[in-house]
């Protein structure tokens, strides 16, 4: 099982750095496995090493928290890319973003949707404008939540004053 | 295996049956703070057979039944049911059905109850189901609300179990 | 000094179970000490409890993400309201809260910002539109931040396609 | 004490000098990710006497001084000067000053300097002039970027310093 680690690894390596440019529109980023102390891979730690375009090549830690969000992104993406999951669920993972990073990402979230379905709970209008399908969640009843349904394939863009339009 | 359908009744703040159906791409989720999103996320960890409470913003696990409002007393019990599509991609045993329904029930006095196409299971049953098809509860295919920076956050061989994922 | 920490736990709980309702429109909360295996008051923990309006009482723990961070500005602002701070300085605190909950929290800061200087850093636009001046930090020069400013005061609200305007 | 001004340079991405002037009421600080907003916040809390390089998103202290970009090189000193208006709530020493400016010095050669009113002064004489006005480092009253959530999740007896610092 050593072999499939290592390839796995290799693999999701390779993905990393095609994704992460086309997020972050340039830079570079990789993997690396840390054998301290062990030669064994499958006792290693991985170490994310992201260059953001125009940037020097620092730790992690040093990353803004847009930085940092887009870099898990791409890190999720890269293994949704080698091994689809059926489907993939996101909370919110766009918070942090700016609005040209949410662009991004949702550019890329709809051609992995080809690929997987995605649940993306969101507050960006962005976003909710590239799903398929949108629920809303309401509590007109104090502590009571319910849905309301709008699939936005027929559906005319979520009109201004609609329960859904925030 | 596809998500076709989700019905929630009694879980957290869905007093009242809900039923969310899936197409393919993506399916977007919005609403004011506190009305009920992240509680579908811990409705959909909760059927696939998630074991700690604290995963699920809880102390015990009967905090997930819906324990009242103003206008209404707490419920007896928490039911999620997830059916799927078979794609093709879903283990032996469940290759001639063309849905596969689980489900999850927890009452009250702490008994809890998983079936698959009505029939009564075991919860290794409805891991084993999971397990094959990377979306094992804790993977990296549930990204949790404020979550995303932890994988960048965490220590180096905290990450490892992404890439066994892959393996 | 016990007497010192038991008013000033009084005075806060009282300000917080003003300042919640105030910024979740109603609902209630209230801190409470906790003499888990001591009596002395300076070992104790504090209990936050929170109930935002039509819910019933429940841990903290079971909050949503916008309500938890609601619930954190609350008490921030009612400690800021017993013993103001020269100054206070707030990274993305609005960054979970939706439209809603942002503007009151804009409505609240703005009150506030009469007894204490507040440094804010947003992205939402109508939080930029509440401050008296605004910074942009860019970083034309890819890796160097620099500094746009504009006195909100005079100036116009920011053209919508300034360097600021998002 | 009221805040006047900022002036930054040679710390984390301000390779040039740049200075933030501050009116009464809100001063907010907008701009796209990555671009330097919290590294703003975090050379408000080093002049400040800020010790922790991890609190600071450092490995060492070092990694606070401009390392360099794709156009320049390392600098070899990071330097924030906070000037502060005495409106009558300063401890005794200072009560003659009209404008109070703390300045702290890092060479990369680990050497550091603190300043006030450029007379040059020890570590604890910064903590000093800020421990009376509630503005320690860690109070209430610096919120870092995604931290607003852990006051409700922390245990309640990490919360008792809240309290503490109004005593
Ligand atoms: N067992 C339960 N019974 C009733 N209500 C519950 C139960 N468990 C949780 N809740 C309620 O659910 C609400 C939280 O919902 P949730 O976390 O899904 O909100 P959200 O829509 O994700 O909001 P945000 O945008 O702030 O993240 C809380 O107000 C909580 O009181
Ligand atoms: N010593 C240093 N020298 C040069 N650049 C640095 C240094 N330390 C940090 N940086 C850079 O500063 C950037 C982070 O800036 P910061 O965290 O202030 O962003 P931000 O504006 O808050 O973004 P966000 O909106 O995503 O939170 C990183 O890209 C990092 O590379
Ligand atoms: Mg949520
Ligand atoms: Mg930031």
């Amino acid at each position: 099982s050593r072999d499939r680690f290592q390839e796995a690894f290799n693999a999701t390596n390779a993905m990393f750095q095609k994704v992460f440019p086309r997020l972050f529109r340039g830079g570079e980023a990789r993997l690396e496995l840390m054998l301290e102390g062990t030669d064994d891979v499958l006792e290693s730690g991985i170490d994310i090493i992201s260059q953001p375009p125009g940037k020097k090549l620092q730790s992690v830690q040093l990353l803004s928290g847009g930085e940092k969000a887009l870099t898990a992104v791409s890190l999720v993406f890269s293994i949704f890319l080698i091994k689809p999951s059926p489907f993939c669920v996101l909370d919110e993972v766009d918070a942090p973003l700016d609005e040209s990073n949410v662009a991004r990402f949702n550019e890329l979230l709809r051609e992995i949707s080809q690929v997987s379905q995605f649940i993306c709970i969101t507050h960006s209008k962005k976003t909710m404008e590239c799903a398929d399908r949108l629920y809303g969640v309401t509590m007109e009843e104090p502590g009571i939540s319910k849905l309301v349904s709008v699939d936005l394939r027929r559906a005319e863009k979520v009109p201004e004053g609609s329960i859904i339009a925030p | 295996m596809k998500l076709s359908r989700l019905d929630i009744v009694g879980f957290k703040s869905f007093a009242d049956k809900v039923t969310l159906n899936f197409s393919d791409g993506i399916t977007a989720v919005v609403g004011p703070n506190g009305c009920g999103k992240s509680n579908i996320v811990d409705g959909i960890r909760w059927v696939m057979g998630e074991q700690s409470a604290k995963h699920l913003r809880g102390g015990k696990m009967e905090d997930v039944i819906f324990s009242g409002s103003e206008s209404r007393g707490p419920m007896g019990m928490a039911e999620v049911t997830l059916t799927l599509k078979n794609d093709g991609r879903v283990p032996s045993e469940y290759a001639n059905y063309e849905d596969i329904a689980v489900r999850r029930r927890l009452f009250r006095d702490g008994q809890s109850e998983y079936y698959i196409n009505k029939t009564q299971v075991r919860l290794k049953d409805v891991h084993d189901l999971f397990l094959g098809t990377g979306v094992g509860t804790r993977a990296y295919s549930m990204i949790e609300q404020g979550r995303i920076g932890f994988i960048v956050n965490s220590k180096p061989e905290e990450r490892r179990f992404l890439i066994e994922e892959v393996a």
